[in-house]
């Protein structure tokens, strides 16, 4: 466990935490894309099937346990919670988030480290992932007034996907065979996602307007 | 552990 992995998983906490402060305290999910939730809890389903058959670290059993559940309560309380649910904006997040399954799910049956069930889970939660959050990116874009908990939903989540990429360089030049192709062409794919949406978020904050991406 | 089939990121 390397400093950048360890300030990943916190900040990847972190934001996990500031959503469920926000869904708990303010009884609110304004500006949260429940799509961008769902494709999170199927993410962490699919990868981590393997806690019942590999144990690596009781860090990382726990961890898994807290992702697992935290995404799994979010989607709940935005879909059934008799507050909560009033206030997620779902005539403003309509992304088909569906669409993005089946070519993950193909993506996964042809590339993965080897063809078992859980090796092509795995590789299609890490390809799921990487797009997953495009639904949310699409709210932020329309939503008026993003407010200060879902902008540091968002910022957490980013500052999460650069530190797992300084991760692997580390790991990369310290450990022998440590080769990860398919982690790494998705996590790139992902932290490019985020970068891009940053630079625009970044010079909107600037120039103090509203957030305009462009098409 | 064997390659490929041991996944300790989250």
């Amino acid at each position: 466990m390397n400093i950048f992995r360890l300030a990943g998983d916190m900040t990847h906490l972190f934001s996990v935490l500031v959503l469920l402060l926000k869904i708990h305290t303010i009884k609110s999910c304004a500006g949260i894309s429940l799509k961008t939730q769902e494709l999170y809890a199927i993410v962490f389903t699919t990868r981590y099937l393997d806690l019942f058959t590999t144990y690596i670290s009781l860090y990382n059993t726990i961890m898994k346990l807290i992702f697992l559940g935290s995404s799994i309560s979010i989607v709940w309380y935005m879909r059934h919670h008799k507050v909560v649910r009033r206030s997620y904006d779902k005539d403003q997040d309509t992304f088909r988030h569906y669409l993005l399954m089946l070519p993950c799910l193909l993506l996964a049956l042809l590339i993965n480290e080897k063809f078992t069930f859980l090796e092509v889970m795995w590789a299609f939660s890490l390809y799921l992932e990487a797009v997953a959050i495009l639904p949310q990116l699409v709210l932020l874009q329309r939503t008026r007034n993003i407010d200060n908990l879902t902008g540091q939903y968002v910022l957490l989540l980013g500052a999460y996907r650069a530190l797992y990429v300084l991760n692997w360089i580390y790991r990369y030049f310290t450990e022998e065979n440590y080769v990860h192709w398919i982690t790494w062409v998705s996590g790139i794919v992902q932290t490019l996602l985020y970068a891009d949406f940053f630079y625009y978020y970044f010079q909107s904050w600037k120039n103090n307007v509203k957030l305009q991406l462009p098409a | 552990p064997p390659e490929g089939s041991f996944h300790d990121e989250l």
